[in-house]
C-alpha cells in the first residue's frame, strides 16, 4: 500500500494570470511528482496540491521566489489516512 | 434515521462488495420499485450495477440517470449516492415530490462509476483518480473517465500522457466503465437528465467544459442550478458557487455531462459536494449523512424541474 509519511497539501493563491502560468510550470515538472487536487484555472480560485515530502523543499523554494502565497492545509496526509483506516476497521467491527 | 434491513451504516465508508450488498437489499426491501441491473463490467472484470427505481413497467419512460464516484478517490460522492438510492426507495409513497416524479420517471443510480479505481483507493493508494487500464508502451495505468466520453474528446482540460491524472486514454469510450453507461444510455433513448456527483469545492456546474461558449439552455439551467444550490444551502448553509463548468472551474473536454448534453440530455449537471479542502478527498465520516442530505434537496429541485419540464 502506497504511504505518505511527512507529505502534505499547500493551497496556493493565484492573483493574476502570471501567477497562474508560474504555477503551472510548477505542477507539469515531472520529477516533483505533485498531484494537483484543484488546478490553477481562474484567480479567485486557490490550487491545492500534494506535494510529497521528498518534494517539499524545492516545491517552496520555488513559490518564495516567485512571490506566491501559499499555505500547509495538511500537514501530515499519512496520519489522516490512518484515522481514516481506523475508523473503517471499526465500522466493519 | 434512514431505514435498513440489516444495519448498513450510512455513515460510514465501505468496500465495494459492501455498497454492492446494500444495493441488493434495496432491490429486496422495494421489490415493487427498485431492482439491481448490471450494466456492464469494469476494466478488470467487476460488474457495474444501477439501482432502478421505476413505478412502471414496459416502454422505458423518461428517466434521470444519476452517476457517482467517477473519480474513485472522490469516496464522499458514492457514499452521498448510497443513502440517496435508501433514500429514493425510502420516500417513495410518503414524500410527494418523490412520489409523483417516480409515478412519471425512472431513476437510475449508479454508486461506483469506477469500481476499480475504488478498490485500488480502498487496497493500494487512498488518492488514485482515474481507471486501472493498461497503456501500452506507458508504465502507468489508467485514464481519467470523466476526459473519455465523446464530447471534444482530446480537446482543453485533458492530457495526452497517460501518466498524467487527466489523461484522455486512446479514444473516446476506451474506457470499458464509460462505454458501458453510454451503451446503456444510447439504448434505453430517453434520458432527460443526467447528474454527475464528485467532490470537492462546493460547485454547481453545466455544459460546457470544453468550451466557454454559452450552451442553448444556460439560462434555464442557471436558473435551476441557482434554486437547486439555494435548496441545498438551507439545510446547514454549505455555499454552492454556479456556473458553466469552463468558466466556474477549468476548461475540461470529453466530460460526462458535455457528452449528455451533446445527446439530447438538456437537464445536465455535475456536482462538487462538500469539502473546503481541510480535508482533501478524506471527508471525516460523520460529515457523510449531513452531505447527503443537503446533496438530496438539491437533487430533489432538479428532478422536479425535470418532472414538470418534460422536453
Amino acid at each position: 500500500r502506497e504511504k505518505f509519511f511527512g507529505d502534505q497539501v499547500f493551497r496556493i493563491n493565484v492573483r493574476n494570470g502570471d501567477e497562474i502560468s508560474k504555477l503551472s510550470q510548477l505542477v507539469n515538472s515531472n520529477n516533483l511528482k505533485l498531484n494537483v487536487w484543484k488546478s490553477p484555472s481562474t484567480f479567485n480560485r486557490p490550487v491545492d496540491v500534494l506535494v510529497p515530502s521528498v518534494s517539499l523543499q524545492p516545491v517552496k523554494s520555488f513559490l518564495t521566489s516567485q512571490g506566491l502565497e501559499y499555505e500547509v492545509t495538511i500537514e501530515d496526509l499519512q496520519t489522516l489516512l490512518d484515522n481514516e483506516d481506523e475508523e473503517m476497521r471499526q465500522n466493519e467491527g | 434515521q434512514e431505514r435498513s434491513s440489516n444495519n448498513f451504516n450510512y455513515g460510514a465508508y465501505h468496500s465495494l462488495e459492501a455498497i454492492y450488498h446494500e444495493m441488493d437489499n434495496i432491490a429486496s426491501d422495494f421489490p415493487d420499485l427498485a431492482s439491481r441491473v448490471k450494466i456492464g463490467h469494469s476494466f478488470e472484470n467487476r460488474p457495474m450495477y444501477v439501482l432502478k427505481f421505476s413505478t412502471e413497467e414496459g416502454v422505458p419512460r423518461p428517466a434521470i440517470w444519476l452517476n457517482a464516484g467517477i473519480h474513485s478517490r472522490e469516496w464522499i460522492s458514492q457514499a452521498t449516492a448510497i443513502w440517496t438510492a435508501r433514500k429514493i426507495a425510502s420516500d417513495y409513497q410518503r414524500d410527494p415530490a418523490i412520489t409523483s416524479i417516480l409515478e412519471k420517471m425512472d431513476i437510475f443510480l449508479l454508486p461506483v462509476a469506477n469500481p476499480d479505481g475504488y478498490v485500488y483507493t480502498q487496497t493500494q493508494n487512498r488518492l488514485w483518480r482515474k481507471t486501472r487500464s493498461l497503456n501500452p508502451g506507458s508504465p502507468c495505468f489508467g485514464a481519467d473517465p470523466n476526459r473519455n466520453w465523446n464530447a471534444s474528446f482530446a480537446g482543453k482540460g485533458a492530457s495526452d500522457d497517460p501518466c498524467s491524472e487527466v489523461y484522455h486514454g486512446p479514444h473516446a469510450n476506451s474506457e470499458v466503465e464509460v462505454k458501458s453507461v453510454v451503451d446503456f444510455i444510447q439504448k434505453h433513448g430517453n434520458f432527460k437528465c443526467f447528474i454527475d456527483l464528485h467532490s470537492y469545492s462546493q460547485l454547481m456546474m453545466y455544459p460546457y467544459g470544453y468550451t466557454a461558449k454559452k450552451a442553448p439552455d444556460a439560462e434555464e439551467l442557471d436558473k435551476l442550478a441557482r434554486r437547486a444550490a439555494k435548496a441545498l444551502a438551507s439545510v446547514s448553509g454549505t455555499e454552492y458557487q454556479v456556473g458553466p463548468t469552463c468558466t466556474t472551474v477549468y476548461p475540461a473536454s470529453g466530460s460526462s455531462i458535455d457528452w449528455a448534453y451533446d445527446n439530447g440530455i438538456k437537464f445536465a449537471f455535475t456536482l462538487e459536494l462538500r469539502d473546503t479542502g481541510t480535508y482533501g478527498f478524506l471527508l471525516p465520516a460523520n460529515q457523510i449523512i449531513p452531505t447527503a442530505e443537503e446533496t438530496w434537496l438539491g437533487l430533489k429541485t432538479i428532478m422536479e424541474h425535470v418532472r414538470d419540464n418534460l422536453y
